[in-house]
């Protein structure tokens, strides 16, 4: 029953670790880390060591293998399929943006009811297909992840197709609480946390 | 120098206290929010003692003050107002979605630098207005706060121009690092650290 702060965490390093990569840094220890991106070290050895043995106390950690590690706790070592349900603005968004679609995560789907919309060739090159074949379109493209970009009164329902549909992995974005059964993973995002982060930021700037 | 993890957290507890509210709870202590929600009870207490005095030993926490508390530091008790620039896909989902443009954010001005779509009326109300009048936009309506959803190669003029218009706090979507003053925070957003925790559930649910 691991927290959802620890594994935000654990993306948090493995992008700290991307930038040591790139600076071409070999080895790094946790207070290093800490230091350099303003996290707490001996949180970061209790997260790595909650997973298993890994680095040598007092060497370090080497940057190339702390990434594999990493990759491997989030699972991202092997591809991992979405379908994205609702192609308005943000479905839409979300299908060309180079985090959905690519590294080990790939767009197979994206689905409307609207007829209208069916059929629109989307900047990815996909073409928007009926919301109503789902469970042919997740067993065909072997799709793991379900995301749902539509209007919170059409999400419910969404999930519940998705679920029986079998995706055990659901991103919502619509602003309503999904119920969905204890095995499957419903996440839901409010991009409105990132604009309380910067609210704190004017209110403590202002002195 | 307050650590981002510790403001998200914050933004968690924020959403916890509404849960309960909802529910008509009027107490609770630290012990039981972190039950509930799955959180730290030592983490908690911590957080809350860094801004102040909060909260009667052994008694727990009033919830509805509790929340006045937390709104207070994060700067949620007035009124934030933010202009995106990029009116394309994700710039347009953003300024009808009721997280951005409700509450105490309001999205004052939606620009872009593409004449066919500067006049076109966004889902919200507003007119997609000419980049090239940032500076004017931010003095006239007291903006704050500048998100970017435009192409990664316009990002960093966009970042600079908002810069020198006095914003001091810009949410950036483009998947590019931004450079800014010290007194300016740029928080860049990856929605694919959404998609990692699923990962990660699905990695871990294999067994
Ligand atoms: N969580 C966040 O931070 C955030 C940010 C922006 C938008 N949103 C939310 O995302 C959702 C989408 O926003 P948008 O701007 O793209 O809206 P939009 O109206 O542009 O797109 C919604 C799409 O969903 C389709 N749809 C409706 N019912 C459907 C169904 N039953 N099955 C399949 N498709 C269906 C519509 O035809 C439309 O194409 C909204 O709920 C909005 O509130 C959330
Ligand atoms: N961070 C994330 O999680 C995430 C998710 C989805 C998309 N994105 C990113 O968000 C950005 C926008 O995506 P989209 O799907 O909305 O793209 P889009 O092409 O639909 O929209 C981009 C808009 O920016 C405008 N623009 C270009 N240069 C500009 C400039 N100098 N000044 C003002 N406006 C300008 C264009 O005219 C267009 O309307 C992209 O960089 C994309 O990679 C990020």
């Amino acid at each position: 029953n691991i927290s959802e702060l620890t594994i935000s965490r654990l993306s948090i390093y493995l992008r700290c670790v991307d930038q040591l990569l790139e600076a071409g840094v070999e080895t790094v220890s946790s207070q290093q880390l800490a230091k350099r991106f303003n996290l707490n070290s001996a949180q970061i050895r209790k997260d790595l060591a909650y997973f298993g043995e890994f680095g040598v106390r007092g060497v370090g950690y080497n940057v190339r293998q702390l990434r594999q590690y990493v990759v491997e706790i989030l699972g991202l070592d092997r591809e991992r399929r979405l379908v994205i349900v609702g192609a308005g603005n943000l479905g839409s968004a979300l299908c060309h943006y180079s985090g959905f679609s690519g590294g080990n995560f790939l767009v197979v789907g994206v689905l409307d009811s609207d007829p209208s919309r069916i059929g629109d060739a989307t900047p990815a090159g996909l073409l928007v297909e009926d919301a109503a074949r789902l469970p042919e379109i997740v067993a065909q493209r072997q799709a793991e992840i379900g995301v749902i970009t539509t209007p919170a009164a059409a999400a419910q329902t969404v999930c519940d197709r998705m679920v029986d549909a079998g995706l055990r992995a659901i991103l919502n974005f619509a602003p309503i609480r999904l119920r969905a059964p204890e095995s499957v993973l419903v996440k839901s995002v409010d991009l409105k946390v990132h604009l309380e982060e910067l609210s704190f930021f004017l209110a403590h700037a202002e002195g």
